[in-house]
């Protein structure tokens, strides 16, 4: 018999231990699990893995916690653009979109993307446009704030540093990496 | 970023990834995680692939689909492939993060190479488990 296997991340980068209490460690592992028991169910039911990964994928992207979606980090500007692309094994069929804005779960119209376009790769203004076409949800600035990404973003808006998921670099050290 | 790989009841396979990027980016920067190839690839010939980590290396590395590559071409396994393309090769260009990878068998690999890493694993065998590796 088939193995049904479903596999998740929710980003990298070094743990602050002064940071992470218990409470909060427990809500990240919640997280994760809630988003294993969605994508696997769709396997139990006899889902396609495309169906699977979405799911999982959207139950992440709603959650403040994780980087995707609602919860996105600040960019110099202080706002959300998000990336997310997804592909078929089976067809080596695809679809991305890069720097959207307001899409309630990116990864929904990466899909939209693969499934209902003549395309791979949408980016900006017109894949926004283009999750308008397709009825995409779309939510205001609002629901994708949270306190915790808006003060990590506080701490390095005013100069040349970015950080990671959970991780602060300075673009000094970057340079030296050859980053770019 | 948060992303996914599965295997399902046909034996197929697939690959999600999404993120916000990086906190303080500007000019329109993207990382890995929308470009095919680079943070995500699936192909059935071989494995279903998402990373997350610095996005500049992994586009550099063509991370995601040099791991299909390595078993395609060099019949390495997906521990294999995953192992050599994020502890050697990323680890060489100072790139820091992790993927993680299923193949048609629905054999999984969890794999990085900085200090923490939000993960999760659930499989018909009877596997369920979610860690944050330290």
């Amino acid at each position: 018999m088939q193995k049904l296997t479903l596999v998740i991340h929710g980003g990298a980068g070094t743990i602050n231990k002064e940071e992470m209490s218990d409470e909060l460690e427990q809500a990240y592992l919640k997280g994760l699990q809630e988003a294993l028991n969605g994508g696997f169910a769709v396997l139990q039911e006899g889902g396609s893995a495309v169906n699977a990964v979405k799911a999982a994928t959207v139950i992440l992207e709603d959650n403040l916690l994780f980087n995707a979606g609602r919860g996105s980090v600040f960019t110099k500007k202080g706002l959300q653009e998000m990336d997310a692309a997804i592909m078929d094994g089976k067809n080596l069929e695809a679809g991305a979109v890069a720097g959207v804005r307001n899409v309630r779960n990116p990864i929904e119209l990466a899909t939209e993307v693969l499934i209902n376009s003549n395309h791979v790769f949408l980016s900006g203004k017109g894949a926004n446009d283009f999750a308008i076409k397709q009825g995409v949800k779309l939510e205001p600035d609002e629901y994708f704030f949270s306190q915790f990404r808006y003060d990590q973003w506080k701490a390095v808006r005013d100069s040349d540093n970015y950080t990671l998921d959970h991780t602060l670099h300075d673009l000094n050290e970057l340079k030296e990496k050859k980053f770019g | 970023t948060v992303g996914a790989v599965a295997c399902d009841q046909n034996g197929n396979i697939a690959a999600a990834t999404s993120t916000g990027g990086m906190t303080n980016k500007k000019y329109g920067r993207i990382g890995d995680s929308p470009l095919i190839g680079s943070g995500t690839y699936a192909n059935n010939n071989t494995c279903a692939i998402s990373c997350t980590g610095h996005g500049e290396v992994f586009i550099r590395a063509v991370a995601a689909y040099d791991v299909s590559a390595l078993m395609e071409y060099k019949g390495l396994t997906v521990e294999e492939a995953c192992n050599e393309v994020v502890l050697n090769k990323l680890v060489k260009m100072e790139g820091e993060g992790g993927l993680i990878s299923v193949d048609k068998q629905g054999n999984f690999v969890m794999v990085f190479n900085s200090a923490g890493m939000y993960r999760g694993v659930k499989s018909s065998d009877g596997t369920n488990e979610v860690a944050i590796y330290k």
